[in-house]
């Protein structure tokens, strides 16, 4: 099976299809603005100007061909919708789209879409949580069932100097190092005594609260 | 200092503001469109319409008093620039705009900017990742100056009910596994005769090519 197709080549989907064409897959974007596809021709792969509610333009890329199809329509919700739903009809198995709202969002998935993405609710609300915990340079959850999560600190000044048993970092904050990062050189399950540097990466692991709690240390 | 004030309330914006209230801080929202106050007001604390291009009606709401400002307008971006430059005149230390292209975003940073975002280029290039490798579920780099990254994985079925000597992930790809998660329990550091069992999650480290092999695995 063929792998990759994106309909609508707006800032979204255009990145996407770049960004799978740097990582050597053929990707065929699809556009109705001739502008567009002529912008886009010498970056990927196949470059198809068609209405993508057009049930037979789409047949005639074979589009079912396709293991995953990308909807990277906004602006026109009823666009939207008809390219899924055609896409569906003629057996794409992995369907991801583009939102605007969470009502959208709920439309798509019940018509047949696989996964929708709203970058710019997603982008809000991820811009928000690190203004919120600016010293949380990364995290991730381990899980939608648990509220155990990774995360990634630079030392705070006021522990730099001290040995990981010195700053009591588990007994005040709950939390375990996993992971002492300092410069090119990695430490994994630092000892006891391992001294924490100023300019140190940590990566520690915890409940989201007690996590927050030490991000407020800077 | 009061914290946070976000102009322009579009999707983006709004989502900025109505995270950080939910988060329990105080913000000023600001959009020249009445509709857009009106539909903003009973959920953040401040709600102003004003056109942000006009320095006099910034001072008015005291702008220079919040230590970050969130420039949340896409389209137009002389008033994106124009309220960038304000702000900056009325000294605001942190400056956090959107922008659409990378050009305009190396122009705001010039211009005073401390960050920029492009919500749907970081969107389109993180869908991009995740359909590369669909079976890393969460990752982070360990910083900009290493290949070092820390990711999340399900245990692949060819490996499940053999132990982690047996699997033998360390030797085969490069990689260290430093949690599993299985249900609510979380093992840090396990054994090497701990099983792995299906449905675990793994939480590994390793360079990115190591990761990006073992990732290959499902
Ligand atoms: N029926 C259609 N068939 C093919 N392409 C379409 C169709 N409708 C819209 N497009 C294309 O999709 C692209 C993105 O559309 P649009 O501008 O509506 O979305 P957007 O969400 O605002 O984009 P961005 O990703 O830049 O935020 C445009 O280049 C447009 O030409
Ligand atoms: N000079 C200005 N002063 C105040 N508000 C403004 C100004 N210019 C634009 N806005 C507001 O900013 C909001 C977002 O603007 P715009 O629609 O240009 O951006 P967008 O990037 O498309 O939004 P979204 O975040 O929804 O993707 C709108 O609600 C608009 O009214």
């Amino acid at each position: 099976k063929k792998e990759f197709a994106v309909i609508g080549l707006g800032r979204f989907g255009s990145n996407v299809a770049l960004t799978l064409e740097k990582n050597g897959h053929a990707v065929l974007g699809i556009d109705e603005n001739p502008e567009v596809i002529q912008q886009m021709a010498p970056l990927i792969t196949q470059a198809v100007g068609l209405d993508a509610t057009n049930e037979n333009a789409l047949r005639s890329v074979d589009i079912g061909s396709f293991h995953t199809v990308v909807i990277a329509i906004g602006s026109d919700f009823e666009n939207n919708l008809m390219t899924t739903v055609t896409c569906k009809n003629l057996s794409v198995p992995n369907i991801i789209c583009k939102a605007l709202t969470i009502r959208q969002e709920e439309i798509l998935l019940r018509i047949g879409a696989d996964r929708v993405i709203r970058p710019e609710h997603e982008a809000g609300v991820r811009l928000a949580e690190s203004l919120l915990a600016p010293s949380m340079l990364e995290y991730f959850s381990l899980g939608p069932d648990t509220d155990y999560r990774l995360a990634e600190f630079e030392v705070p000044s006021c522990i730099a100097c001290q040995s990981l048993a010195q700053s009591d970092i588990r007994n005040r904050y709950g939390i375990s190092v996993l992971v002492i990062k300092r410069g090119r050189d990695v430490v994994m399950n630092p000892p006891p005594e391992a001294i924490l540097q100023p300019n140190d990466i940590l990566v520690v692991l915890g409940h989201d609260k007690e996590i927050e709690s030490f991000a407020q240390l800077n």
